[in-house]
């Protein structure tokens, strides 16, 4: 669905040249479940910005089911995120005048799914992250977890063809974070959502089909479990 | 130094009464070092936002050295918070205008500390949580365990009389996040830093003189080390 080749991402401060990213080559294929574990600062959500299409990689190539990134135009990018990827960001991103509901309805909006339909996957995915009673309020009268797993609600609800997670149980308790973590593994085995999750938390690495170590910019496959 | 008495919050949303906490007692002394485990949404945030007087509670009572922090005006509870507390935020709450030393900084400026002795104090936090090279860059140019660990220098620069963090480490891989709670348990052990520590990594909780738990908004004892 995605794949990379020697991609590279430099920012420029006004005192330095960081090279965040450095010949990063890596494949997502349809059904992966991928765990991405590093040191902060080491690259992650960088890495996540270039496979979104949300940033710009400063070298190498970006390709979309085999057509190279760079050239859709900005709006078709926007179309396939729109369709095909899930977004889970670091820092969620929630719309702060929408309700905890209307914040997860809105990719399905987008995609001009019917009302009722639209209706019984946002109830169904928020009673999944635990968060049913928690659909009219709005973020910040919510909880610092709570946002977190509206974000991933969010990027689940639409079923999209990669989901890509950015250290989504980062403020959850473990028993939570677990059946957070076996809705994406259900999500990824009946309906084939590849899943990207870049954590902290080492207790994901088990569930990893292929597990990817990321340090000063750069990839290493660690493990792949082809049997899990 | 502070001291809760059958505290409450209650929050009212267009729809509901949300009793965020109920009846907590809890009294934190010179040199505690307190972990805090609990569920998203149990009431963590909410208790440390009432004892830093960030926000005010609906019933029982809070003492601040012995007082009853009602009966301080608005100013007299910014000078206690500056002087007396240091606050690591969920979502840390960086300055986005100040660069990180800047943010860390802040603190001894509002203390009028003299400016060699604030140099060598943020140079020496900084470096203590890894951030060294990256002092002069913005909270927007740094990754989310990077502005985390701004957010925790700026609370311990002062060596305040109590330390309260939310959820220090939760964008921390474990070798740093480590590294930070050995530097908690320094100041707390050279300085007599009291520290009420908030947190899902249960990794944590060996370090821990006094273990709570809160569940629906009720705090109840785990257990008492004194020979941590
Ligand atoms: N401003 C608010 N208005 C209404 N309800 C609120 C508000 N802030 C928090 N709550 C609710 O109060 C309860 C406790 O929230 P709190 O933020 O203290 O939880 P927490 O233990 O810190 O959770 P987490 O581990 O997810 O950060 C939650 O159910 C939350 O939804
Ligand atoms: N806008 C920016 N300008 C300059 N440097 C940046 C910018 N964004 C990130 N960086 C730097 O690039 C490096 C990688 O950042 P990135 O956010 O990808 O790290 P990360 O692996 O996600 O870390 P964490 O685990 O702390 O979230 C870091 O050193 C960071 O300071
Ligand atoms: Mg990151
Ligand atoms: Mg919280």
């Amino acid at each position: 669905i995605i794949r990379a080749e020697a991609l590279e991402k430099v920012y420029f401060t006004q005192a330095e040249k960081i090279e965040a990213l450095k010949a990063v080559n890596l494949e997502i294929n349809k059904g992966d479940f991928i765990v991405i574990n590093g040191p902060s600062g080491s690259g992650k959500t960088t890495l996540l910005n270039l496979l979104s299409g949300i940033d710009k990689p400063s070298g190498g190539e970006l390709y979309f089911d085999g057509f190279p990134l760079g050239e859709f135009t900005d709006s078709e990018r926007t179309v396939i995120r729109r369709d095909k990827i899930g977004l889970v960001f670091q820092s969620f991103e929630l719309i702060p005048v929408l309700t905890a509901r209307e914040n997860v309805e809105y990719p399905l909006l987008l995609q001009k799914i019917k009302r009722v339909e639209r209706r019984e996957r946002v109830d169904e995915i928020l009673a999944r992250v635990g968060l049913a009673e928690m659909a009219d309020r709005f973020p910040a009268q919510l909880s610092g977890g709570q946002k977190q797993r509206v974000a991933i609600a969010r990027a689940l609800v639409t079923r999209p063809e990669v989901v890509l997670a950015d250290e989504p149980t980062g403020n959850l308790d473990s028993e939570i974070g677990q059946k957070i973590i076996k809705l994406m593994l259900r999500l990824n085995q009946e309906y084939s959502v590849a899943f990207v999750i870049v954590t902290h938390d080492l207790s994901i690495n088990k569930y990893a089909k292929k597990l990817i170590q990321i340090k000063d910019g750069i990839l290493s496959l660690r493990e792949v479990n082809s049997h899990v």
